[in-house]
């Protein structure tokens, strides 16, 4: 393992472990702005963590932030390592990050369903669900991006346990999702809601249960354009936006529904880069490019809600 | 631990509504335990499909059957799950 962040490698995938050793040296190494909060336990007992930037205060506004909610997509857990550093160096120097946690609090789950993300390490890198055990089912695993409570079990989710996009037997069955659910409730002042996945490059917001266009659709198009121009701007990959049921297909039981539905007007949700050629397997020389550009489509995000406060 | 010998990854694009409804049934048949990558969106978006060796003969036969197209995302996904162990073993020995 590492002896600093400094040394880690950020271009290359790592285990359950060494994220969770990163997180603890984070921390360690920056007492004043980082801390890390164990918000839940999965399936199968492990601790769900979250890494808090915060400047001080109490209560203050908040954007969340989360990767690898299916675990297979590991460039998304290695860009939220990233985004972690990043945080740390830019914090004083980026006048632009600066200013974001001079106001709000910034919340990084960086391995969403860790006990999906350490069955891909020892069992099957291509595995995307949970962990939890179905009665009746020899199948195991919940789509934990089906699981919410926003037009739970509708279409575009799967009531046979052995699919890929299972919502599990109610809203909110995974503990990796209450856990979530749970902290968002409490804190009460979340602002913006950012969920990353891969690979399709896409910036998608509200809705995915629905048709039904949300009210702040104009206002959240813009900032997806302006996000996906930033993207963009680093290495040209061209990503696509909009809304989740019109852009993709219709997806019930998803988070940002959830938290849209929940007040969070600034949700969003991240396909994040393959070219279309590796798919899950993406190579970790990828990981550091994905993650720069993807940044600069957070900081858009993240700058306007700090800018249009509600 | 479980291996992807002999599974490929296919991308399908279906090209107007019909093939678009014969590609979506597909994901309904389990015993083909086929894995979507990207799942069916609409007519021109690309379907990536991870299909289980057993299957890909049955698979390709139905497509071929049906005049829709597909080609070959990754020939053979245990290599890439392979190099990908490798390179990280790699980096910790760096």
């Amino acid at each position: 393992l590492p002896f600093s962040t400094a040394t880690f490698d950020y271009t290359s995938y790592h285990s359950l472990d060494e994220i969770y050793a990163f997180m603890d040296l984070l921390v360690a190494e920056n007492p004043n702005l980082v801390s890390k909060l164990e918000i839940g336990q999965s399936t199968e007992n492990r601790p769900i963590y979250v890494l808090k930037f915060s400047k001080g205060g109490t209560n203050r506004p908040a954007i969340w932030i989360d990767t690898g909610i299916h675990s297979r997509e590991w460039v998304t857990q290695a860009s939220g390592v990233w985004f972690a550093k990043k945080i740390v160096l830019d914090h004083e120097n980026d006048e632009g990050l600066a200013s974001i946690l001079d106001k709000m609090d910034i919340f990084l789950e960086i391995v969403t369903n860790p006990d999906g993300f350490a069955f891909t390490q020892a069992q099957n890198r291509l595995w995307r669900k949970t962990r939890s055990k179905q009665s009746g089912s020899r199948c195991v695993g919940v789509d934990p991006n089906r699981n919410w409570d926003a037009g739970f079990g509708g279409s575009g989710a799967s009531k046979n346990p052995c699919s890929e996009t299972y919502h599990g037997p109610y809203a909110n069955s995974e503990p990796e999702v209450k856990a979530i659910v749970d902290f968002v409730k409490n804190h009460g002042n979340i602002k913006a809601f950012i969920s990353i996945h891969s690979y399709s490059q896409l910036l998608l917001y509200p809705y995915g249960y629905t048709r039904t266009p949300v009210p702040h659709q104009k206002e959240l198009h813009e900032i997806s354009e302006k996000a996906v121009a930033a993207l963009s701007s680093l290495y040209g990959t061209k990503y696509k936006y909009g809304s989740i049921i019109t852009t993709i297909y219709q997806a019930s039981g998803g988070t940002i529904d959830w938290t849209y539905n929940e007040g969070i007007k600034y949700s969003f949700t991240f396909e994040l880069r393959d070219t279309g050629r590796y798919g899950f397997l993406l190579p970790a020389k990828f990981i550091v490019p994905t993650a720069e550009e993807t940044w600069l489509a957070l900081k858009v995000i993240m700058e306007h809600a700090r800018d249009h406060p509600y | 631990t479980e291996t992807f010998v002999g599974h490929q990854v296919l991308r399908i694009v279906p090209t107007n509504d019909e093939e678009l409804q014969m590609v979506q049934e597909l994901q309904e048949l389990e015993d083909l335990q086929l894995d979507f990558w990207l799942a069916p969106r609409s007519p021109g978006h690309p379907v990536d499909v991870r299909v289980p060796f057993p299957s890909l003969q049955p698979l390709k036969a139905h497509l071929e059957a049906n005049g829709i197209s597909y080609s070959i995302m990754i020939e053979d996904v245990q290599t890439l799950v392979d190099d990908e162990q490798m390179e990280m073993l790699r980096s910790h020995r760096r």
